[in-house]
């Protein structure tokens, strides 16, 4: 494992153990998309079924059960725990997420790694995670007022899709040479999905002014 | 003709 990769999996985990902080300590779920998170349960799920099937290593391991659990501690906190609950933004959080599983799904029946359920499942989990965060972007956007905690949040998981495309590089010119369209192209979307957020951040961030997104 | 994937990526 390179460094950019175990930067890009740190991040990951940063990001939700702020996330987890958020909610935590300050019992309030503001700002936080709840359709974002349900795709990432969704994402998390699909992805690592080859937990049953194939043993890479402990990290590994513990990384998707990691991911897997998180997830579905933060919709459960959203979602029934009964302070947190309260907190939600959800007159906010309109975006129609379901809709955004079909095309993920058929465009896995098409385009997948291979024809079979495992890969093809993968393939959709990588498709629909370029565009999970989209209801949190929204969300964002609308929300005249967006705390740190939500705004580091945001950053983290955007740079750790950025550390994986560094990652994909490096990984390219020592290991493989080989390409790999699926995973690249789907990064690359997710990734540039965030540059509005990062300038936007970057800008606050270097004024000292709280981050505000222009709708 | 994609590459099968690293198994060791998350």
């Amino acid at each position: 494992m390179n460094i950019f990769r175990l930067a890009g999996d740190m991040t990951h985990l940063l990001s939700i153990v702020v996330l987890l902080l958020k909610i935590r300590t300050t019992k309030s779920c503001a700002g936080i998309s709840l359709k974002t998170q349900e795709l990432y349960v969704i994402v998390f799920i699909t992805r690592y079924l080859d937990l049953f099937t194939r043993y890479v290593s402990f990290y590994n391991t513990a990384m998707k059960l990691v991911f897997i659990g998180t997830s579905v501690a933060i919709v459960w906190y959203m979602r029934l725990h009964k302070v947190v609950k309260q907190t939600y933004s959800r007159d906010e959080d309109t975006f129609k997420h379901y809709l955004l599983i079909p095309p993920c799904f058929i465009l896995a029946l098409l385009i997948p790694l291979e024809f079979t359920v495992t890969e093809i499942l993968w393939s959709f989990s990588i498709y629909l995670e370029a565009v999970a965060i989209l209801p949190q972007l929204l969300l964002l956007q609308r929300s005249s007022n967006i705390d740190n905690l939500t705004g580091s949040y945001v950053f983290l998981l955007g740079a750790y899709r950025a550390l994986y495309i560094v990652n994909w590089v490096y990984r390219f010119f020592t290991e493989t040479h080989k390409i790999r369209w699926i995973p690249w192209i789907s990064g690359l979307v997710q990734t540039a999905l965030y540059a509005d957020f990062f300038y936007y951040y970057i800008k606050s961030w270097k004024n000292h002014e709280k981050l505000r997104l222009p709708a | 003709n994609e590459q099968p994937r690293p198994h060791d990526e998350l």
